[in-house]
């Protein structure tokens, strides 16, 4: 089974 | 004053429909080169980004920038009062507390006006990088979106591999497994069948199903999908309009 990433961990908050 | 007037309605409904069930609330900014907007499903894991080219309008004037606070089923069910030929446009003053959309039939002299209360949405926005991708594909939308449809109804997850000369798509559920494999054709007749692929390293991701089935609802606004491909970061999705372009970035699944 794999985990779901989330945006945040690639993307940065503006 | 934003004034953006669509030739056919049919054109806002197509990209509000293609993104309506991911989301639901939406600021839409308004400037003088165009409408965008951007949001992110409640899971962190889909961001949609919407440009509108002011080419996409019959006519637009925006004055000042202005942001628009929809929630988009509420929208939604203003547009469903507009019938798709109609002209559509939607008017805003410079601070609004409503946005006023207008449906005109020019043949029977139809006019409808509907206004909808505006909201204060406080989202984060995500700065995208441009990045360099691993694999470009270009296919016909509908392809894509059968090959969603079809591999969703096994499992949870899809699996994309993509090396030199196949796109490979798995889908391993309980009930048994499925693939589609599909490669590069040039369609000389039908340019829009074609399937392009460019590739610099081969990809192996893994993607939810839903957050694909959300995405392949975006396929009514394009005939043609383009999908980029790394390792290092969230796919994208993206479907053109005559200006502008629906976009969809899909953090993938990893091995914990």
């Amino acid at each position: 089974n794999k985990d779901q990433t989330k945006l945040v961990q690639y993307y940065v908050k503006t | 004053m934003l004034e953006a007037k669509f030739a056919e309605a049919s054109l806002f409904k197509r990209i509000i429909d293609g993104f309506k069930d991911c989301v639901s609330l939406v600021n839409f900014q308004c400037k003088e080169d165009g409408i965008i907007a951007q949001a992110v499903d409640d899971s962190r894991v889909l961001l949609v980004s919407l440009e509108i080219g002011v080419e996409a309008f019959q006519e637009y004037r925006c004055d000042h920038p202005v942001t628009l606070g929809m929630d988009l089923g509420s929208l939604s069910k203003i547009l469903r009062c507009g019938n798709n030929s109609d002209t559509l446009t939607l008017i805003a003053d410079d601070k609004p507390d409503s946005i006023l959309l207008l449906f005109e039939d020019t043949q029977r002299e139809r006019i409808a006006e509907y206004s909808l209360k505006l909201m204060d949405i406080d989202a984060d926005f995500l700065k995208i990088e441009d990045l360099q991708y691993d694999t470009t594909l270009m296919m016909p939308s509908t392809e894509f979106s059968k090959v969603v449809k079809d591999l969703s109804q096994l499992t949870d997850s899809i699996n994309i591999m993509v090396t030199k000369e196949t796109i490979k798509f798995v889908a391993e559920g309980e009930i048994g497994t499925g693939s589609v494999i599909l490669k590069p054709v040039m369609d000389m007749e039908k340019p829009a069948e074609s399937i392009k692929l460019e590739m610099d390293q081969p990809v192996d991701l893994t993607f939810g199903a839903k957050y694909l089935l959300d995405i392949v609802k975006g396929s009514a606004l394009s005939d043609r999908i383009g999908i980029r491909l790394s390792s290092e970061a969230p796919a994208l999705f993206q479907f053109d309009l005559s200006s502008g372009f629906l976009q969809f970035f899909l953090a993938p699944k990893f091995n914990d």
